[in-house]
């Protein structure tokens, strides 16, 4: 039985994305069946994974305007234990709108879940910033969730809101648990960054925190820029390895 | 009559929060009476100007649930031509619903914005990333656009679906112009940010694109710590001087 694990953050820009796409390329590496979920309407992922090119690739969102099946939207990957279903065609405002209402009132999200989980799928979600009823919707589906946090000034005021959600979607969906908190973008030599980093690591109790911690890096911004996982592209870069380890800290418990 | 301006982006992170901040206390700098507004529910915008602490002050939110009156939530600040309107009590999901249903079906938002342009007030929206409902409500009541693009790979396309949301809002809002998009946090010394600076200038027409740029600086996470605009805190920062010229730049057509 696969599990389906969500990346969610209230603040915006924290590396949610960067995270999912690398977080299911090594759990894949470690020859996991993984399905890696966009369920932004901005579909950040497909550029992340070489699939950016101009338009979108139909995704998740033409399945719910039931002009694509499910079937034919899931879609493979250089990695052979990597599959990827893509936000897909959510262009204009109204767009936006409709998608998200058929999200949240269309079995369709829930179902794509539980066939994964019984093919055995480690499902991977990526979501849009904030506390929307998308991020909510994919809570009430998900066994597991971790939490981006940016090594920056005020981190941790801005986690209160989405840990709050997540509380709340564990009293309605009892099998959701919050893995942990992942410190990200931690910047060598820039004492604010470390400052906050060592504030969060004495603030938070310790098994709320990841021991991993992912570094800023140029390889990162290089890799999303070449339209592949850093894992992949460059996997002796520091933070390709701590999400490898990451992967292989969570892996146990995703089953 | 004053004018209302929004700040909005679909990406996340990319400095629309401290850009709404450090825009309004240079115009209130040059003497312009200028009230920001923050209509995220995040309600990020109160660390920014020294009101953060723990919990929030009461703002839009309060006055959308009908627990206070405008007037008590508007408040002064060390510049005596800034005010500050907060996001105000938006703690859980549950209340985020509420809040976006109210602020999209109450006449409170027109009505506020109408009040401040007859007293002759510039009105500075920091708003919620993505192209949310909250997003596309302040735009139909808005008569300026500026769009902060983050120094980094992929910074265009994640443009064009707001842009595409900005020329919808305009064909059913006749006075919204699109002021500029704006690059910021632009890196010295990082070379993928430099390139995509340069890239985003060439490919952008130059109307489209502010002559002025935001770098990245310490001083800026600094005062974002401290809970002070950096236009303020550190005047001679780069970031700090670059706000301070596009709101010189924006304010003629500020009328
Ligand atoms: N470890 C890292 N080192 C350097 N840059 C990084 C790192 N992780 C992410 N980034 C960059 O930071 C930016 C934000 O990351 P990302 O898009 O993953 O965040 P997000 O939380 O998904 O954003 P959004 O809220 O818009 O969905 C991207 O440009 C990304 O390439
Ligand atoms: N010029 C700058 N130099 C350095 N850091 C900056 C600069 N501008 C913004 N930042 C930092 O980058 C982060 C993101 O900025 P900000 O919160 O303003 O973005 P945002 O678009 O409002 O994010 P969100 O999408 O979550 O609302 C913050 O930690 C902020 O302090
Ligand atoms: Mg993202
Ligand atoms: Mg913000």
């Amino acid at each position: 039985m696969g599990t389906v694990l969500a990346v969610v953050s209230q603040k915006g820009g924290v590396g949610k994305t960067t995270t999912a796409i690398n977080l299911s390329s090594a759990l894949a590496r470690r020859g996991r069946k993984t399905l890696l979920v966009d369920v932004d309407p901005q579909g950040a992922v497909r550029h992340g994974i070489g699939l950016g090119g101009t338009g979108q690739p139909p995704g998740l969102a033409d399945v719910l305007a039931g002009t694509h099946e499910l079937q034919d939207v899931v879609l493979p990957t250089p990695l052979p234990w990597l599959r990827v279903l893509l936000a897909g065609s959510v262009s204009d405002s109204a767009e936006h709108d409709s998608y998200r209402e058929r999200l949240n009132s269309s079995p369709t999200l829930g179902e794509l879940f539980e066939r994964a989980r019984t093919r055995g799928y480690i499902v991977v979600v990526d979501t849009p910033p904030g506390l929307g009823s998308v991020t909510r919707r994919v809570l009430s589906f998900s066994q597991h969730v971790i939490v981006p946090l940016q090594s920056e000034p005020l981190a941790l005021q801005t986690t209160t809101q989405i840990l709050r959600a997540i509380r709340d979607a564990s009293s309605t969906n009892s099998q959701l648990k919050l893995d942990g908190i992942l410190l990200t973008m931690v910047e060598e030599g820039n004492l604010v960054s470390q400052r906050v980093a060592a504030y969060v690591r004495e603030q938070l109790p310790r098994e709320l925190l990841f021991d991993v911690e992912i570094p800023r890096t140029m390889a990162s911004i290089d890799a999303f820029a070449a339209g592949q996982p850093v894992t992949l592209r460059a996997p002796d870069d520091l933070a390709a390895r701590a999400y490898v380890r990451l992967a292989e800290l969570l892996e146990p418990g995703l089953t």
